[in-house]
């Protein structure tokens, strides 16, 4: 259960006051598939590193299960964001000089799995994505759209309980978009996973049980699978 | 007129040999508007790399007007990539430490405009692809579909008589895409540029006389708007 209370984002633009997120109020409930949609610009992004905790409110809070991740120690806060969170960048964020195996592997290491361990789960989620033959190559040595499902993969290894998918789907062809869609909808069928996706993708769309339309900062609307 | 002529490419990766094109003919007449689609990892973006002479053939030539770029001279090369070509990349590939406006008037400094002119037309075209209201923004202040369109701009601001998009739309939502297609239509119609697009969007396949097939590093047919 993710609580977003009155949530406000200021950027300060030399002298000038950006008020991305305007005030946001969303409740996400455990086991919940569901799409946040809207205009280039609308604060999407911007929302999703609120969520996620790897950016501050300017004002009002996000709670994750009652909790104000801010009020963790700074151990807690990384332990939460290791375990708790896969977080998919929009612009992937991948290490340039680690291989595609190296990158999925790397959150595991992190959570105290052996190099053994962590590379054999590495292993599985990337065949799982289709890049079984690519574990070598660095993010410079593949497609975009490889790059992005070596990012997904990368959010997938630790089997969080919530994936934050920012436009997961954008640079891949229907098939393998479908693929990838597949799995975060089977990964919230079949494990109970909650999957927020930020998308411009009417396949996601189709998936989702609830759809939240954002705006210049502020939730417009929100839709049921039924109603669409 | 490009004319891609029996373009291999190959990539060593250690020990194993990869041909990510295995022998591309493709012919592009003068103000043509054509969409290459084709699974992720199929070689679009390699076969760009070709055509945008970033790249050379591993075997196999292009020519432009009959012309093989990489047997000019090297200032003669550059000077064909900054005045003939506009090239969108994928991964954008914008300057982090300039603003959108430094981003995008570079290209016209380097024609040898000079720079309240090369400002002028870049403040003209930032605006037009919507983000007028952006120009000191340095990439790491935009959202994903700003640095797109900023990629975009930058790609149009020397007027080049062809534009390769490698995937111009996949980070926008519906309206926003819908307009960006809509300029690079209009350049095609009223300005004759040539538009060699790769895309997942199908409303820019529905935009283009010509949709040609990529998968496995080879052609797999062409299709003509008159056909779908
Ligand atoms: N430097 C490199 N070394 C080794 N392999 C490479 C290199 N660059 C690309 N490849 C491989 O070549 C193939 C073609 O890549 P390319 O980027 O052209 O695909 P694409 O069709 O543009 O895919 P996408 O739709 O995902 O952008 C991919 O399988 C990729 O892994
Ligand atoms: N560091 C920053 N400083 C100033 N403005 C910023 C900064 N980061 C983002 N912005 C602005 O905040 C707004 C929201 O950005 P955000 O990345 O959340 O949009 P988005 O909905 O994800 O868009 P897209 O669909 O294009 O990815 C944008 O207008 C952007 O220009
Ligand atoms: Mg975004
Ligand atoms: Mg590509």
């Amino acid at each position: 259960l993710i609580e977003v209370r009155g949530v406000k984002k200021l950027y300060l633009q030399g002298e000038e006051e950006l008020w991305a997120l305007k005030g946001i109020d969303l409740l996400i409930r455990r086991g919940e598939f569901i799409s946040i949609m809207g205009p280039s610009g609308s604060g999407k992004s911007t929302l999703f590193n609120q969520i996620g905790a790897l950016d501050v409110p300017t004002e009002g809070q996000v709670l994750f299960e009652g909790q104000n991740i801010f009020d963790l120690t700074e151990p807690q806060q990384a332990w939460f964001r290791n375990h708790k969170i896969g977080y998919i960048f929009q612009t992937f964020n991948l290490i340039t000089v680690m291989t595609a195996l190296q990158n999925v592997a790397l959150p595991a290491v992190f959570e105290g799995v052996g190099h053994e361990e962590a590379n054999r789960r590495a292993t599985a989620i990337l065949e799982r994505v289709g890049l079984g033959h690519r574990l070598t190559h660095k993010p410079g040595e593949l497609s975009g759209g490889q790059q992005q499902r070596v990012a997904i993969a990368r959010a997938l290894v630790n089997r969080p309980s919530v994936v934050l998918a920012d436009e997961p789907t954008g640079n891949l062809d229907t098939a393998t978009g479908q693929e990838i869609i597949d799995i975060l909808k089977s990964l919230n069928e079949e494990d109970g996973v909650t999957i927020v996706c930020s998308t411009h993708d009417p396949k996601m769309i189709r998936k989702s049980e609830r759809v939240v339309w954002i705006a210049d900062g502020l939730k417009q609307k929100e839709v049921t699978a039924a109603e669409f």
